[in-house]
């Protein structure tokens, strides 16, 4: 079962034309294994993207070196999965 | 009258056991207006069942399609579709709208659109989105079954890259959890209204996703969306954003409304659920009643123009 302990969701809010294109070097960057659950649109709109826990530095070095907004919605995202996890159980009981 | 011993809680999110379990059981419990149809299987060989709910068995009435779970990882939508489901036959013949819209109209609701899927979520990989079939010569298994229909396939807005999230497939209709509910309506041929129940965004949604040109009937879907998004925010304040898919979120080609709408099925919506919080796909099933509860007002919105502009 696949494990996410330490991953962390970001909310990067992209505010013009010029970010949304700063931001595409991130999703192009498949050794960072980002999974964005909410895809950069051209449409200003807050992009929320998972940051594997060994991605965590690169990523938020590359979002400051490059002026962008972000907040972390998801502190870790396992432990958001084990409430869900226990909550199923204990109503399947 | 409602069996009393239901015991199945709609406010808790629920294994695909489960779920058909609780369908077979709204049908056996109103055998004069639900029965569950069995339309095709998934990859794996699971079964995808739908409710049908009709008062007129027997005719090929207009119908409406509710289609949920396409993408597996969005548990509020299947959640959302079963609780509508049970909502459907408590309010029939007390709720005067839905009552006269399936005096009119059979509404088949697909709970589980990528039972694969749903439950490699729950077994494997809770954030899993596409289906399982397999990607000769890639390790990357399935395809993103929002991008399989036979609308634009494998334009603008979908990849060729079996490892993407938005891999379209080798082909339209490749995915045979998608072919599954394309031949059953191609063979109903009486469709008027196909509602896509994705999360989430607080969106709803209407063609085009696969280009910018405006579908003929735009203004039309834009007055009836906004309407169902303002009869939506009247419960708990859900702010919904509407337009068409294409400019208010991305471009997305080969997707299940757009399909629907280029065969003839002028009412073509697609709703992004909620998370107005941070929770995204891991919505607390706390929210799954509130959830419901408003996208049935949206719903109902859309159901009562449609049954009163068969077209």
């Amino acid at each position: 079962r696949e494990k996410f302990f330490g991953d962390q969701v970001f909310r990067i809010n992209v505010r013009n034309g010029d970010e949304s294109s700063k931001l595409s070097q991130l999703v192009n960057s498949d050794n960072l294994k980002l999974n964005f659950w909410k895809s950069p649109s051209t449409f200003s709109r807050p992009v929320d993207v998972l940051v594997p826990s060994v991605s965590l530095q690169s990523v938020r070095s590359f979002l400051k070196s490059q002026g962008l907004e972000y907040s972390v919605t998801i502190e870790d995202l396992q432990a958001l999965l084990d409430n869900e996890d226990e909550e199923m159980q204990h109503n399947e009981g | 009258q409602e069996r009393s011993s239901n015991n199945f809680n709609y406010g808790a999110y629920h294994s695909l056991e489960a779920i058909y379990r609780e369908m077979d059981s709204i049908a056996r419990d109103f055998p004069a207006l639900v029965s569950r149809v069995k339309i095709g299987h998934s990859f794996e060989n699971r079964p995808m069942y739908v409710l049908k709910f009709s008062t007129a068995e027997g005719r090929r009435r207009p119908a409406i399609w509710l289609n949920a779970g396409i993408h597996s990882r969005e548990w509020i939508s299947q959640a959302t579709a079963i609780w509508t489901a049970r909502k459907i036959v408590s309010d029939y013949g007390k709720d005067p709208a839905l009552t006269s819209i399936l005096e009119k109209m059979d509404i088949f609701l697909l709970p589980v659109a990528n039972p694969d899927g749903y439950v490699y979520t729950q077994t494997q990989n809770r954030l899993w989105r596409k289906t399982r079939s397999l990607n000769p010569g890639s390790a990357c298994v399935g395809a993103d079954p929002n991008r399989n229909w036979n609308a634009s396939f494998a334009g603008e807005g979908a990849s060729d890259n079996p490892c993407s999230e938005i891999y379209h497939g080798p082909h339209a209709n490749s995915e045979v959890e998608v072919k599954s509910v394309v031949d059953f309506i191609q063979g109903h041929r009486n469709f008027k209204c196909f509602i896509d129940l994705h999360s989430y965004s607080q969106l709803l949604m209407y063609p085009y996703g696969y280009t910018i040109k405006k579908a003929p009937d735009a203004d039309e879907l834009d007055e009836v969306a906004r309407r169902a998004a303002k009869a939506l925010a009247s419960l708990s304040g859900t702010t919904y954003q509407v337009g068409p898919t294409c400019t208010t979120v991305y471009p997305a080609s080969g997707s299940s409304v757009d399909w629907a709408y280029d065969n003839g099925i002028k009412y073509a919506f697609t709703f992004e659920l909620r998370d107005t919080g941070h929770y995204g796909f891991l919505l607390p099933a706390n929210q799954i009643i509130p959830t419901a509860e408003e996208t049935w007002l949206g719903l109902k919105t859309i159901m009562e123009h449609v049954r009163d502009n068969l077209y």
